[in-house]
């Protein structure tokens, strides 16, 4: 449970800014 | 702060734990030796609680350096000022990954919708003086081939 | 039921209870380590009282029971400190938000509206290529005019230019002067059947 629990909020933590990396950078793409 | 806190609490049970140990309890439990060597059982537990405090104390710090506690326990202190105005409870991970995710996009969306409402608009303008010219051209081009009309009929 | 405390353990890196049992263990561990040094040491200075008939047994027995009575004692301490620890400093209060979470207080999108918000971005997107192609075809037929434009224009000019020679041989209208040549090619015609009949 506790690899579980760390693994999943490590996601939650990190995971939307790589997201939003790739987001904006697609919307960049878009715009250019 | 949290950081006195966790001090405060792990010294606490750590000296009630050595208080609950006293000598006399650790003398009745040893009896056979007490009895044979009083003074040496003696120093052997003041050397055993010693020894026990400092390694206890040494490990707890171990512990705080690894999960680098105080950092975390300040900087969760300073978090818990900032949100101080803050009553109702906040928000929380949905649970939901593609949920949560695409809600922190919002900002950048938002971004890129204002951007496409402003070219749209620039470009609804452009396209608008564009079929002027174009309604002016063919215009222009009725009135040249009347023009030409009128003199083919006149030659005729 | 467990609560996982994730929302501690995004913050910590760590769930507190993994935290709370690191230091159980160390008591623990220390605890137990310490009273086997004691019963170790306990042995080795009964070897200088040969007859004093205490067996390893015996010390053993005591060193257990004075272990159980600490190891007890210890149990009831640290119950208070595991609540004292999850409740008040390894906890993250219910009102505050982790700073990677502000977008969720600035932007409390539910999933309707996040659909809503990227439907119309997609139209946006949609109207704007519409746009951009009627601005090609626009383009593209202003290209065409000019070309057209300049063709009709030529042709103008050769009327004009076909006007303008009449004009230099002094004919300015040229309706009249083809009718004035049309009837003087008729006179000519007359006069010449004339001098062929006074020939016969």
């Amino acid at each position: 449970i506790e690899e579980l629990i760390v693994e999943t909020t490590k996601k939650r933590k990190q995971w939307p800014k790589k997201i939003l990396k790739h987001a904006v950078q697609t919307y960049k793409a878009e715009q250019e | 702060s949290r950081g006195q806190l966790f001090d405060t609490v792990v010294n606490t049970v750590l000296e009630k734990l050595v208080a609950a140990g006293s000598y006399e309890r650790f003398a009745s439990c040893y009896r056979c030796f007490y009895k044979l060597q009083p003074e040496m059982t003696r120093s052997i537990y003041e050397e055993f609680i010693f020894q026990l405090q400092a390694s206890i104390k040494e490990e707890i710090q171990e512990v705080k350096k690894e999960g680098k506690l105080e950092l975390l326990f300040d900087s969760l202190d300073k978090l818990v000022e900032e949100a101080k105005e803050q009553q109702e409870p906040a928000w929380r991970p949905s649970g939901t990954p593609e949920e949560d995710a695409s809600s922190a996009m919002v900002p950048y969306l938002l971004k890129h919708q204002s951007y496409l409402r402003r070219v749209l608009k620039e470009k609804e303008k452009d396209n608008k003086q564009l079929a002027e010219a174009v309604l002016a051209g063919r215009g222009r081009i009725k009135e040249l081939q009347q023009q030409i009309q009128a003199r083919r009929e006149a030659w005729e | 039921s467990v609560n996982p405390m994730a929302y501690e353990a995004q913050f910590f890196g760590f769930s507190p209870q993994t935290c709370v049992l690191r230091v159980y263990i160390a008591f623990q561990d220390y605890l137990f380590d310490m009273m086997l040094v004691v019963e170790s040491v306990i042995l080795k200075k009964l070897d200088a009282f040969p007859d004093s008939k205490l067996s390893p047994l015996q010390i053993r027995k005591c060193t257990e029971k004075f272990f159980a009575f600490m190891k007890e004692h210890f149990n009831k301490l640290f119950s208070n400190l595991e609540k004292v620890l999850l409740q008040l400093v390894l906890n993250i209060p219910p009102n505050l938000l982790l700073p990677e979470d502000k977008v969720h207080q600035q932007y409390p999108y539910s999933r309707e509206q996040f659909q809503a918000l990227q439907d119309e971005v997609q139209e946006l997107q949609r109207q704007y290529r519409a746009e951009a192609s009627a601005g090609q075809a626009l383009r593209a037929e202003l290209e065409e005019q000019k070309v057209v434009q300049a063709e009709l224009e030529k042709i103008l000019q050769w009327f004009a230019g076909l006007e303008s020679i009449c004009r230099e041989h002094g004919t300015s209208n040229v309706k009249e002067s083809f009718t004035f040549l049309t009837q003087n090619s008729k006179k000519l015609q007359d006069v010449l059947k004339d001098v062929e009949k006074k020939r016969k």
